[in-house]
């Protein structure tokens, strides 16, 4: 058994870390902390054109959710980028120059879907280093798999740390858990050390 | 979509609807 | 020892003041709330022409924080306002009339901070009751230093209450711990009682 004190200690312990964007790790890949998207290759947006806008009863424009929701923190059902398929790519320009160490990426939770599924979460997926970001082939960082049975964020660690240090990681997802229109990727982080 | 293996040239996001956001200058305050 | 009923009821009581926006009272400098930024004084945003806001390749702007995120609840990295230097000033209209009574001030942890330290973060600063928003020198409410070894969160007690009631404060911030040319102000709450 543990004492009363011994347990406050372990929760606040674990809510500091819940509060530390819940990994206790920099994003180099985080918007507002100096990351930005530069390229989503050959992907598209799916373009639903079912959130319309309209202003004192005349629509405007269709409003869909672009590919910087990806290194933004709003983790709400709905905000994600969907692109059509469940091939796509997503090139971020880090606030830095890191050595990568690890990977995180999360899909809303199942229970929090209203289908009560979450088919559109990335499977299989890879991350590469670029040079530059026009490189077409970047070095592998790692092939990892997102499984929708598991937790809500998860974390993928570099399996061999990479000699070179990158600014800009591109994201390849190759399959989804099932949906047959779109892949939704809700948020990708990426973690390392800088260099000195 | 392609198969796994190498993608059409990059294309920016200067081709879609959306507001860029592009860090040109270093770091913002953090 | 305790038992696992008494660690759940712990938990949970834990987890109910993280999420009352983790003090359990009141900001009245809250913007959604009814707080508002009346003035920065002579303190002057500084301004990075780095974030740059473009439309299908066209620059439209230069993006940087306002004043406003002071008293909005976003800590994500980055969402902080810089104003140049190491002095600013912040004059803060509550939401009502009310006798402070503490303050919280807030900055990113290490833990999350890209360059892996805080300098930008306050360091000695000093809130004062202002009658109108025109006064230059207000009532003192107190002095206080931020700790960049303390937690993320920090609250200030007033020491002696006030005689008075505000409606307007100002945040004056004198040093910080070290950046050479801006200081990140996060967060800034006022609690107290509003008056009968």
């Amino acid at each position: 058994g543990i004492t009363e004190a011994q347990a406050q200690v372990l929760v606040n312990k674990a809510l500091k870390l819940y509060s530390q964007d819940r990994t206790g790790l920099v994003d180099f890949a985080l918007e507002s902390g100096g990351g930005s998207v530069l390229s989503t290759r050959c992907s598209e947006t799916f373009e639903t054109k079912t959130a319309l806008i309209s202003l004192f009863g005349i629509p405007l424009w269709y409003f869909s959710q672009s590919p910087r929701v990806a290194i933004q923190p709003d983790m709400y059902p709905g905000n994600c980028w969907a692109f059509r398929g469940s091939q796509g790519y997503l090139v971020v320009r880090l606030s830095m120059k890191i050595q990568p160490s690890a990977f995180t990426l999360e899909h809303i939770p199942k229970t929090l879907s209203p289908t009560g599924n979450i088919t559109s979460a990335p499977k299989d997926f890879a991350v590469y280093g670029l040079e530059d970001e026009y490189q077409e082939e970047g070095q592998l960082l790692g092939r990892f798999t997102y499984d929708q049975e598991g937790e809500s964020l998860q974390m993928f660690h570099v399996l061999k740390r990479p000699e070179s240090a990158f600014q800009i990681v591109e994201l390849r997802i190759f399959s989804n858990w099932g949906h047959p229109e779109y892949t939704c990727l809700y948020r990708f982080r990426v973690h390392g050390e800088p260099i000195k | 979509p392609t198969s796994e293996g190498s993608c059409c040239s990059p294309a920016r996001l200067a081709r879609t609807p959306y507001l860029v956001l592009s860090y040109v200058n270093g770091p913002p305050p953090i």
